[in-house]
């Protein structure tokens, strides 16, 4: 934009004849390094700004379009491949150490109202005085004030386990069981949840074997002669999707970053297993859904997995690069987004059965069972 | 972060052809902002 470029010009010409003037005279040397240093920091602070309006900018266009009825569509772009490169984990722990720095008491209050002016959050739902959070990832963890989330006392109802916007949710029917990520993708629930998962699916195995018995019965019954039989080109079969048992739904719930970031038990529940997949973690925010292919199956999450009262359930908490970790109330020694010595981004999820006494974990409907951190 | 839940709720069969028909119903809508403890879907026993 033209007043980024003439305010570049100007920094430059004046870094330029600072350095002339260095040049020149040794006193004036320290001049020229007095207004080259903040010149460029200005420069690069107006060229975030300037980044950062331009994102503005799109995501309201793609608001705007979505206010018309167009859904935006998967669409993969360069910016989304360079993030591939980046280290987004240790850049992600380097963010959650330097959000643990303790600030001074009086700093508190306009660090936190400043966040919260940025990010939307409700600071009278606060459980604690703002000078009581000694970090920025303390406050950004907080719990709220007793009352704030009333639990819908229906016994016939389902209830949220996080502050969030609803991204989508539906039925699964299809073989193989997708979500959409956007129009245009959709990725595997086998491959979010885990392969060994208890997703109640009617295997394509099963399906094979209904329909051959169906064809050998068939087969009798008309009564074909052996060689028809054996000069019967041979079949070979491919792999048949699993198909969900009827009655299966997905909800994907986004949570930004000022929100409420404590998960609770959207039901009475008994956990019978944990998983936790330690895999990449790339934004996921809406401009990420759109440009990232698989972006919740690559990122770092765990997946909670059991029983309810109308069976099969299982929640899975995905982190991202500004909120890498994740903190399990049903294993507090357990710890997400560590530094690994494999090479291999695809390592297989560690996991662990909840045995007690052969019944799982019990959590009763909106207990808190785990939270998200920063980095 | 994203919370994804996969969930089993209950399915009724239809009186008429006793083909089964999904008893569960999400009241909410995409964009929606939803806070914890707030219904996601309910469904009836009968």
């Amino acid at each position: 934009n033209p007043f980024f470029l003439n305010q570049l010009r100007t920094f430059s010409s004046s870094a330029k004849a600072a350095l002339n003037d260095g040049h020149n005279s040794n006193s004036s040397s320290s001049n020229g390094n007095t207004y080259l240093l903040p010149g460029a920091t200005v420069a690069t602070i107006l060229m975030l700004g300037a980044l950062h309006a331009r994102r503005l900018y799109d995501d309201k266009k793609v608001e705007e379009a979505k206010e018309k009825g167009f859904e935006p569509g998967f669409q993969p772009d360069a910016k989304a491949s360079f993030l591939g490169l980046l280290p987004l984990c240790t850049i992600s722990r380097m963010w959650g150490s330097l959000m643990s720095v303790e600030l001074p008491v009086k700093m508190r209050p306009y660090v936190y109202r400043a966040w919260a002016r940025a990010f939307h959050s409700n600071l009278e739902e606060v459980a604690l005085p703002l000078e009581e959070y000694p970090s920025m990832r303390d406050f950004f963890a907080r719990r709220l004030r007793e009352g704030c989330r009333p639990i819908d006392s229906d016994s016939q109802c389902l209830i949220s386990p996080v502050d969030g916007i609803v991204v989508r949710f539906g039925e699964l029917k299809e073989p193989g069981a997708m979500i959409e990520q956007v129009k245009g993708f959709s990725y595997s629930v086998s491959a979010l949840l885990g392969l060994n998962s208890f997703l109640p699916m009617v295997s394509g195995k099963d399906v094979v074997e209904k329909s051959s018995e169906v064809e050998n019965v068939h087969r009798d019954q008309t009564k074909k002669s052996w060689w028809r039989v054996s000069f019967s080109s041979p079949k070979f079969q491919e792999p048949v999707p699993a198909s969900p048992i009827k009655g299966l739904f997905y909800c994907v719930l986004y949570l930004s970053p000022g929100d409420y970031h404590r998960i609770h038990s959207p039901v009475d529940w008994n956990v019978l297993v944990r998983r936790h997949f330690s895999g990449r973690l790339y934004p996921v925010n809406e401009r990420a859904t759109r440009t990232i292919r698989n972006l919740y199956v690559e990122n770092e999450r765990i997946v909670l997995e059991g029983q309810w009262q109308q069976g099969y359930l299982a929640l899975a908490a995905i982190g991202a690069t500004n909120i890498g970790s994740i903190e399990l109330y049903t294993e507090p020694e357990l710890r997400t987004n560590r530094p690994r010595k494999k090479i291999l981004q695809s390592e297989p999820p560690e996991e662990r059965v909840y045995e007690r006494e052969g019944v799982g974990c019990m959590v009763k409907k909106g207990e808190e069972v785990a939270a998200f951190n920063m980095g | 972060s994203t919370v994804v839940l996969v969930f089993q709720a209950p399915v009724a069969k239809s009186t008429k052809d006793n083909t089964p028909s999904t008893d569960f119903r999400f009241n909410i809508k995409r964009g929606d902002r939803i806070h914890v403890g707030e219904a996601l879907g309910r469904w009836n026993d009968s």
